[in-house]
């Protein structure tokens, strides 16, 4: 697989790497997939790179590959900014080559990652009709999950026709930032849209949403879809290739 | 109180 710009290989790879140190890459002819838990199973990410979107891209057979992602980010944060990128399992290897090129093709770099035996489990995601999609400026979803966190550990997402609630209580006492929404789109990346069939209320952890928001420099906006009593999915769109979906338990009342 | 919720309990069965 290859890409003319590796840095959006290892945008994804930060985006992932604190929620999961390690999962299971499936490759097909389709492209890469990849979903898992974090280690307390709040939390799952859904990981779509679509064959199309590479420069270039085979999959002879189907492999299903382990990979450290704390030991790629590592690798992938040697890569220069402009550098092209291609990964390579060949047969029956017990390791993936991360080859890295420099723009005036004057530096080569490679790079060998030992596989790892993961156990990995599947789960069976439905399409959901959500209550309520909306959709924001990455950047202003990172700050508001950042500003939170000052508040408390927990974070109240309301949804009304005329904007979102973010709150947040704790021992210093509740903040709470609220969003409009863009009644005048000119510029489609600092819009804020809501699609709302029904309101909702629901709490999460700030801890999750702020390890999603590693994802943020994928995508300008970032997608929130919510339904009451749903995990919460958060979308961040790769350009023209695929998507990072991560999913959240709600807090429910004990 | 709220308590938080696994994600498994909402996925694993579709």
């Amino acid at each position: 697989a290859r890409l003319l710009h590796g840095s959006i290989f290892a945008k994804v790879i930060e985006g992932l790497r604190e929620l999961v140190n390690e999962a299971t890459w499936e490759c097909s002819g389709n492209g890469i997939t990849l979903q898992a838990m974090d280690s307390s199973h709040v939390a799952l990410v859904s990981l779509v790179m679509r064959s199309e979107g590479f420069e270039s891209y085979r999959c002879d057979r189907n492999m299903s590959l382990g990979i450290s992602l704390v030991s790629m980010s590592k690798v992938l944060k040697t890569m220069g900014k402009d550098d092209s990128l291609t990964i390579r399992v060949n047969d029956d290897s017990d390791s993936i080559i991360i080859a890295m090129e420099s723009q005036n093709q004057d530096k080569f770099a490679d790079y060998e990652l030992r596989l790892m035996d993961l156990d990995s489990e599947h789960l069976g995601i439905p399409d959901t009709d959500y209550s309520c999609a909306i959709k924001m400026p990455s950047s202003e979803f990172s700050r508001i999950c950042r500003d939170m966190s000052i508040m408390g550990d927990s974070v109240l997402i309301c949804t009304t026709k005329e904007g979102v609630k973010f709150s947040a209580k704790g021992d210093l006492g509740q903040g709470s930032i609220r969003l409009v929404q863009t009644t005048n789109i000119e510029k489609e990346e600092e819009a804020v849209i809501i699609e709302m069939k029904e309101a909702v209320a629901l709490t999460f952890a700030v801890r999750y949403l702020s390890m999603f928001c590693k994802a943020a420099p994928l995508s300008p906006q970032v997608g929130l879809s919510l339904s009451e009593d749903t995990p919460l999915m958060c979308e961040f769109k790769i350009a023209e290739m695929g998507h990072v979906r991560f999913y959240l338990a709600p807090k429910i009342e004990d | 109180g709220k308590r938080q919720d696994n994600i498994r309990a909402y996925f694993e069965n579709f």
